[in-house]
């Protein structure tokens, strides 16, 4: 693992006599290595690893009898400083029903993630109706019907157009006294000029207290100009790294926090509808770096 | 890149970063940066040929044509963890053979995740492909199995199995994967002519996990690369097939019917180049 190569190199590097600064840059090399095939995004890793530097130069590392383990736990604290502080909840607003949006690109895992949110709310006692406003996805309505009815939420389908069925969803949850609405919407990309002009309508028209941009934990160097572009346009809330029940090493989460600064407030980790964890910074820091 | 007036080191971090967002991996682009340097390359257009041999190479010797055996069924079975493109990829590809001549059919071999048999079922519909389904939990390797019937009786010659979306690190769903191959070459008493994954070009690193997992339990025939619409570059693809040598077959670039071509791994590295 990371800290016994940075243990290899720093004890080869004695081995030819005291240590100085510039051993500094070959332990930080390894950890760059480390965190590009995490799939942590090239500038966010070039930042950190300035932070890192400036560190462990300050606290003379490079003295330390044990300078591996100094430099792993300088590079913790700045992953965890990036990953974000305690963690966050789901803020349903002041109004009845507070509306959630799932946002994201194409089979990020969306409409699964819908009904794991709507379980976890259930289990916090609010009452839940899940909106099936993805009108483009063949049998959309019918994944997000069965999911619903496997956990006996109501799921809202009536409608033409996503903005209809909203409307009608939100009649539908006062009439049935729901605390909030979960909406999943069609999977569309950054760069799509008119999907991204209609979440943005959507979002001026409907205000939900929550938007949450699902994004697959696999995901490479892309993540950033994803997280980014749906941030622009939209008063992204949160984010939801799917697919973390892989080997994955998630890296996407480090460059989405640090280049949006929203919070990731939970993480998929399998198909199932429990499948659905809170995000631990830490815990989280641990798995990227292997 | 290639508007800089000179090689210098100032250029070469620029292409490394390039290279490196666009998901190359760390390996081989240090291995190009080195090749570069050691090259002594002086003119940027000069620079770019030796960048485009350079991936060029990397597909010598591979062959992107489908194994089609005549007058017999051939079995091609879609493969890849979840959410990457793989029942979009059977539509298309139904509606691609289908124009190109031959007859296919469909498996909804995903009995597993919510409505995928009725996702399948309207993609048969879209590109006027019979799909033969069971219920939802229903065995895969007894869905293929009627499928191979239905193409018999109806004298189909390529059947197209849609499989779940699986987590290649869960070893059971491997081996419900082996299940539906042993199924198949029962059957017919030859293998699958096609194992292809989907693979999503908006992944980064784990990709090269995942097939060399999937490779580990069933021979894989080739590579489907999708969403190559987005601005993902899908450069990982590079240490995939210099690696396990499995040709790229088809890629796509958006969610229409007709957005799926036969791979052109010129055309590749000429949107891939920076
Ligand atoms: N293993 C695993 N699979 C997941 C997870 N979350 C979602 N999936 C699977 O990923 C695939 C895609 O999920 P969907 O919910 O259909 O994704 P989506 O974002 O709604 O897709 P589109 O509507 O097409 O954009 C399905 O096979 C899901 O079961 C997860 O945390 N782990
Ligand atoms: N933009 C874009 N979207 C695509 C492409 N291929 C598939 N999609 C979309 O990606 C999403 C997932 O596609 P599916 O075909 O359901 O993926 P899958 O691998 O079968 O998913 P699971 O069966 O749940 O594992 C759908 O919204 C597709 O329309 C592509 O080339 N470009
Ligand atoms: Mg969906
Ligand atoms: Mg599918």
């Amino acid at each position: 693992n990371l800290t016994g190569r940075l243990q290899d190199i720093f004890r080869r590097l004695r081995g030819k006599g005291r240590l100085s600064e510039k051993d500094i840059e070959e332990a930080l090399r390894e950890i760059r290595q480390a965190l590009l095939e995490a799939d942590a995004h090239y500038k966010v890793v070039k930042e950190l690893l300035n932070n890192v530097k400036a560190k462990a130069l300050q606290e003379e590392v490079f003295r330390s009898v044990t300078p591996a383990e100094q430099i792993i736990k300088i590079l913790y604290y700045e992953l965890i400083n990036i990953l974000g502080g305690d963690r966050s909840n789901i803020n349903l607003g002041v109004r009845k029903p507070g509306i959630i949006f799932l946002v994201g690109l194409q089979g990020s895992g969306k409409t699964t993630t819908a009904a794991k949110l709507a379980y976890r709310l259930l289990q916090e006692q609010r009452r839940v109706v899940l909106v099936g406003a993805d009108t483009f996805r063949p049998a959309a309505g019918k994944q997000l019907k069965v999911l619903g009815e496997k956990i006996k939420v109501p799921v809202y389908l009536e409608g033409k157009t996503p903005q209809e069925i909203i409307e009608g969803a939100i009649k539908f949850s006062q009439e049935k006294l729901a605390d909030v609405m979960i909406v999943d919407t069609t999977g569309r990309l950054h760069i799509d000029d008119e999907m991204m002009k209609e979440l943005e309508d959507l979002s001026k028209r409907f205000e939900p207290s929550e938007i949450l941009l699902v994004v697959d934990g696999m995901t490479g160097q892309d993540a950033v100009n994803i997280a980014e572009k749906f941030n622009e346009i939209l008063p992204i809330t949160g984010v939801i790294l799917t697919k973390l029940d892989g080997d994955a090493r998630g890296g996407a989460a480090l460059s989405i926090k640090a280049v949006t600064g929203k919070p990731i407030k939970f993480i998929g980790v399998g198909e199932k509808i429990e499948d659905l964890e809170y995000f631990y910074p830490d815990r989280f820091a641990s798995r990227i770096l292997g | 890149i290639f508007s800089f007036s000179k090689i210098d080191d100032d250029l070469l971090d620029e292409l490394e970063m390039e290279l490196i967002q666009s998901d190359l991996g760390l390996e081989l682009t240090n291995q190009l940066i080195n090749e570069i340097k050691r090259q002594k390359i002086t003119s940027t257009s000069e620079l770019r040929d030796f960048m485009f041999n350079f991936f060029l190479s990397i597909f010598n010797g591979m062959n992107s044509q489908l194994n089609i055996i005549p007058e017999k069924i051939n079995v091609f079975i879609y493969l890849g963890v979840n959410g990457t493109g793989k029942t979009s990829a059977v539509g298309k590809m139904a509606y691609y053979l289908k124009n190109m001549g031959y007859s296919p059919i469909i498996a909804a071999g995903d009995t597993f995740r919510a409505a995928a048999i009725d996702q399948i079922k309207l993609w048969g519909e879209r590109v006027g492909v019979d799909v033969i389904a069971q219920k939802e939990g229903a065995d895969p390797a007894s869905v293929v199995y009627n499928a191979i019937e239905a193409a018999k009786a109806r004298n189909k010659n390529i059947l197209l199995v849609d499989t779940a979306g699986r987590m290649h690190t869960k070893s059971n769903l491997l081996e419900e994967l082996k299940k539906i191959e042993r199924v198949v070459e029962k059957t017919l008493g030859y293998k699958a002519s096609e194992n292809l994954i989907v693979v999503d070009a908006t992944l980064g690193q784990n990709v090269i996990k995942q097939v060399e997992t999937f490779r580990n339990a069933v021979d894989l025939t080739g590579v489907i690369l999708t969403k190559l619409d987005g601005t993902a570059k899908g450069g990982v693809i590079f240490n995939i097939v210099k690696t396990f040598k499995i040709p790229v077959k088809f890629v796509s670039i958006g969610e229409d019917k007709d957005d799926f071509e036969p791979f052109d791994p010129k055309e590749f590295i000429e949107s891939f180049l920076p």
